[in-house]
């Protein structure tokens, strides 16, 4: 199953939960694969992967193989397709090419994991698009915030446009509410508003504003790894456990 | 003298940091003009302008004057050109015309405002480009955060080539420490790590995490208008003085 992590609202941890949610997956027993398309190469960074070449870039313009772009983390079962500075110019590499929308899937087509979980650039561009027109499953992580909320018709309505055009097997698989710190009114507020608005699609698992969440990337390291019995961590086993005995329903 | 607040990384505090600097200068005095160049509107909604039509988006590609998108606020002498989501699209419109790049900068020569504050989205796209290009300073809202200081690298590369190509006379105006929480060990490290590498060209102001300035937009005020006592408006209020007062000296 591939899963797209999508929000243009900046900061919400899109990257955080990519690589928590494929590292707790991994810690299951799964065989799991992180593709990272965000040129700002957060993911990658946050696997201890910085400036691999080739990276996703080659392999999306055909300078090399997807498969020899993917590298071993350091947690067992869990593979990454990292990114680079070097994918900020491949909007216009891309558009240049017939069909550039479905490049992506085509390259994820051979590949075999249980699990593909892609981290996008806080933006609805091109590397957005290829991703949700690669993903089966779309994970939306949110604040607690105000803007937040402003954000998200834009979001469904873009995923309204790539399912109708680009996908159609594309389903939306939940709303994460992500750095939630309860203590705060505003935050249990804006809660309340995603609860009522998103009903069941509005993940149980809640992600709690966390440090270790925070410092782990700069050890390279996903926080379930660096720090598994904080509350950050617990918070994003409990989720990769939602996620994969739902999978057996759908 | 017009100043964009830039960084593609998300959620550092770009539109919260454009709101209370234009509210604050306009506050002491001073007119102002805060200029909402990301299609999210957050800047907008933030004083209390959603969905006005028309707006930057029919300014930018000619279907109104721009005078016709200004709006006043309820800041006395502060005044918005407001976004919407039609912004989305206006990449490829403008690329039809020649010198697009500097469209922005074209619209907003008349205008007679003591600031001009140009709030931009989390990406170096087309809506980056033209504010920097119509840009005198740069001002770079930062988080203490590990992933912060890794995207540095790549927005001082994009200044280095709009100065070179487009605006000669753009200038970074400094590095602003946003969200901060002292309490944080990380927090205080990056912080040190930034005084290191930006040395005078980092703020003395530094922004706390405050609740009350993530409440105030849902009341559609800039924070030192919601609550001015509160520890994120007084910070607001001395950055506009850092500010100010430094004009006199370039
Ligand atoms: N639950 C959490 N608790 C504490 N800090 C967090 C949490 N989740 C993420 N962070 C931190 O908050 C910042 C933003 O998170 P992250 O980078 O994952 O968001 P993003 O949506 O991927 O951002 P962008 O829009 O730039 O891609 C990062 O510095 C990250 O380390
Ligand atoms: N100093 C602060 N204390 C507490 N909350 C803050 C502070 N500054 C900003 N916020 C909140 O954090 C979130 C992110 O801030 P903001 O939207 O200003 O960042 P941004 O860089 O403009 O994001 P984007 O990259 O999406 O444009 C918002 O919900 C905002 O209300
Ligand atoms: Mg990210
Ligand atoms: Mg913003």
């Amino acid at each position: 199953m591939r899963i797209v992590i999508a929000n243009q609202k900046g900061g919400v941890g899109k990257t955080t939960t990519a690589v928590n949610l494929s590292a707790a997956l991994a810690l299951m027993g799964d065989r799991v694969l992180l593709v990272d398309a965000d040129s700002q190469a957060n993911a990658s960074i946050g696997v201890g992967l910085v400036n691999r070449t080739p990276n996703l870039y080659h392999a999306l313009i055909g300078l090399a193989d997807v498969r020899e772009a993917i590298y071993p983390t350091e947690v067992k079962g869990m593979d990454c397709l990292p990114s680079s500075p070097d994918l900020i110019g491949v909007d216009a590499e891309l558009k240049g090419m017939g069909g550039w929308e479905y490049r992506l899937r085509d390259l994820l087509r051979g590949l075999d994991y249980d699990w593909v979980i892609i981290d996008t650039p806080p933006s609805l561009g091109t590397l957005t698009i290829l991703s949700l027109t690669a993903a089966d499953r779309v994970i939306i992580p949110v604040q607690a915030e105000y803007y937040a909320l402003e954000g998200l018709g834009q979001l469904l309505e873009t995923l309204k446009y790539v399912i109708n055009l680009l996908n159609p097997r594309l389903e939306l698989m939940g709303v994460l509410v992500a750095m939630y710190d309860k203590r705060v009114r505003l935050a249990r507020e804006v809660y309340e508003e995603l609860r009522r608005y998103f009903g069941d699609k509005l993940f149980r698992s809640v992600i709690p504003r966390n440090v270790k969440l925070a410092e782990a990337p700069s050890f390279g390291k996903p926080g379930v790894v660096y720090d598994p019995s904080s509350r950050g961590a617990i918070a994003y086993m409990e989720l990769a456990k939602e996620i994969k005995y739902a999978k057996v329903k759908s």
